[in-house]
């Protein structure tokens, strides 16, 4: 890093180069290198430079760390497209309030359209010695809600109810009005919202990020995001833009395959990672 | 979007003669463009550099109707670097084809297993499936279901060691007269050295023709680094972008497109077995260019 000492153009435009790489999108890059020159007039080195940028950075986050806490009887709603690791964070988060919010966490299988979902659920509550309310694959997802819902109200036996859903792109008009029929459902068998509206993102998804928090957000006023797959060479720099423009915060990070793999989403820990 | 860019910057020439610098003005907005479409920064660099040798021509500058001129300069150089016609694979009829299906987690490969089995399956081939994702759970129960809602074949069996299932599924394809062989394996960090070698040693094994990188089209920057690892370790021989029914630019197929050198075979457009087509280079720079 030091070899850059002296060198403020090649600084420069190495640091323009770790904050594209990083997925932050060029006007935000723009915006971010502006106040960066304006700021850092005299300085030429570049870890000074990267301290100064973390700060600015740190700044436009100010706010968007965001601690799960929900409380008892509490509705967990997990959404979000294709892929991102809904499924396997629903059993990160039951295994989190477990361990360290000392709750008794259940599950409900609201993936019941594609091939095996209620299965890879089954065996993640069985490794994690939970119920799991859930049908026959084919089930209309929302009448397993709805009776996943009831149930869970009325056993009492468990302090929180995590509500898995399938994939759905953004823009598919039939899977969104779908989504707003399961937050009706539930509305109408728990007299009460989802407590918690939970949006996954993959940690490796680019601009489109932007799009599909906007269309989640219209629908769902989601409280909160998880980051999935930071464990790899993804950045996750549209969280940058995301809270700049929608200001939902960030619950968690999405480290690894394994149920321990869940961080409580840190600025620090998260700025360290993209420099 | 790039048109609406480009009309602007345009409109400030007012009927003035082209230059070289003006020319530098376009081709900034068409990297922004890129940029923002997803594509790799050293991607779009690149690319600007080839855009901008042609479009500075003394052809190009004389030219009366510049702007159109840059326009398609910049449209025949992406149809080129994305691979000028749609690439059809070919497998052989009484000779046994294996595909290795790879990529990261989460990006499709299960699904598309099984719409790649469908669509030689249709074409007449004899095909078989086999999942070595010991490590999902129910992945190889996924592909399983897959398969026989699907009409189509299944290696069936309970191990637990990849490289051991590969083999036993290529043993069965070759005994029993198959054309062609899919193997869908876990999804694997190209930073995971131990799963990247797993993947080395299911190619060598099952004596994969085809390394198939199956890559999401809302990737970001990191498809590019994807695209190099997969490509150093395991020579990739054709990708499949996926998640197109999306609304994602997929810049992403450019980056792997140029870093991989190998072609963009399919594009998956849905969840259903028939969602999925031979991939189009002029469709998706009408796409990533907007
Ligand atoms: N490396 C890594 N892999 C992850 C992470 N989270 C999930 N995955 C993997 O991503 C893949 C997809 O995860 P799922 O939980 O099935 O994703 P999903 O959103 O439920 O998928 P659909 O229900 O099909 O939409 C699996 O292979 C997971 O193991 C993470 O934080 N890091
Ligand atoms: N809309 C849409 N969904 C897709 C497409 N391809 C795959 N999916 C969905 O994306 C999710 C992930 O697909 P999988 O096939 O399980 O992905 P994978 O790469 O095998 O995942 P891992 O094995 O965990 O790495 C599933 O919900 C699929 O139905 C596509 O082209 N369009
Ligand atoms: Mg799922
Ligand atoms: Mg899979």
């Amino acid at each position: 890093k030091g070899v850059f000492k002296g060198d403020k153009k090649g600084i420069l435009e190495k640091i323009e180069m770790t904050l594209l790489e990083a997925d932050m999108g060029p006007q935000t890059v723009v915006d971010i290198m502006e106040e960066l020159k304006n700021n850092a007039e005299g300085l030429r080195d570049y870890d000074l430079l990267s301290k100064q940028l973390a700060s600015q950075i740190s700044r436009i986050l100010q706010g968007s760390e965001r601690e799960l806490s929900p409380e008892k009887g509490s509705i967990i709603l997990v959404m979000g497209v294709n892929g991102v690791g809904k499924t396997t964070t629903v059993a990160k988060l039951a295994h989190y309030l477990i361990s360290e919010r000392k709750m008794k966490v259940s599950l409900a299988a609201g993936d019941t359209y594609r091939a095996a979902a209620v299965e890879q659920l089954a065996q993640w509550a069985n490794k994690l010695d939970i119920k799991l309310y859930s049908q026959q694959a084919g089930a209309d997802p929302g009448s397993v809600i709805f009776d996943a819902v009831r149930s869970f109200q009325q056993r009492g036996d468990s302090d929180i109810l995590i509500v898995d859903t399938g994939g759905r792109i953004h823009t598919n008009e039939n899977l969104i009005n779908q989504f707003t029929k399961i937050q009706r459902v539930i509305e109408k068998a728990a007299g009460k919202a989802a407590d918690e509206r939970i949006l996954i993102i993959d940690g490796t998804t680019g601009q489109n990020a932007l799009n599909q928090i906007d269309i989640f957000k219209k629908n769902s006023e989601p409280t909160g995001l998880i980051i999935t797959k930071m464990d790899g060479t993804a950045k996750g720099g549209i969280l940058v833009q995301s809270f700049r423009k929608f200001s939902i915060p960030v619950l968690f990070m999405g480290t690894g395959e394994r149920f321990e793999d869940l961080a409580p989403f840190k600025i620090t820990a998260y700025l360290e990672k993209i420099f | 979007n790039l048109k609406e860019r480009l009309r602007n910057t345009f409109a400030k020439l007012q009927g003035k003669r082209l230059t070289a610098s003006y020319v530098e003005e376009v081709l900034r907005e068409v990297r922004v463009a890129l940029l923002e479409a997803d594509v790799h920064y050293k991607v779009a660099s690149s690319f600007i550099k080839n855009v901008k040798e042609l479009a500075t021509g003394e052809k190009i500058l004389a030219s009366l109707t510049p702007y159109q001129q840059i326009i398609d300069i910049v449209y025949q150089e992406f149809v080129k670097v994305m691979g000028e016609t749609a690439v059809e694979l070919a497998p052989v009829k009484g000779k046994l084809t294996v595909f290795e299906i790879v990529g990261l987690q989460g990006s499709g490969k299960t699904t598309h297993t099984a719409k790649l089995a469908h669509h030689f399956q249709s074409a007449g081939f004899k095909v078989l499936t086999v999942s070595v994702d010991v490590y999902r759970p129910a992945a190889i129960e996924q592909l399983k279901i897959l398969c026989n809602n699907n009409g189509l074949e299944n290696f069936d069996h309970s191990g637990s060691k990849p490289v051991k299932i590969a083999k036993k599924a290529y043993d069965h394809a070759k005994k029993n007269g198959y054309d062609i062989l899919i193997i869908d394996t876990a999804g694997r960090l190209h930073i995971d050295d131990a799963m990247m070698k797993e993947a080395l040693a299911i190619k060598k094994t099952a004596e994969s023709n085809e390394i198939i990188l199956v890559v999401d089209s809302m990737a970001g920057q990191d498809a590019a680094n994807v695209a190099r690892e997969f490509n150093e370790l395991l020579n990739i021989t054709g990708s499949i972008l996926t998640k197109l029914d999306s609304d994602t630019r997929g810049g992403a197929a450019l980056s792997v497109r140029a870093i991989s050198d190998a072609p963009l075979l399919f594009a998956g457009t849905g969840e259903h077995i028939a969602d999925m087509e031979v991939f189009h280079p002029d469709r998706m720079a009408q796409r990533i260019l907007g």
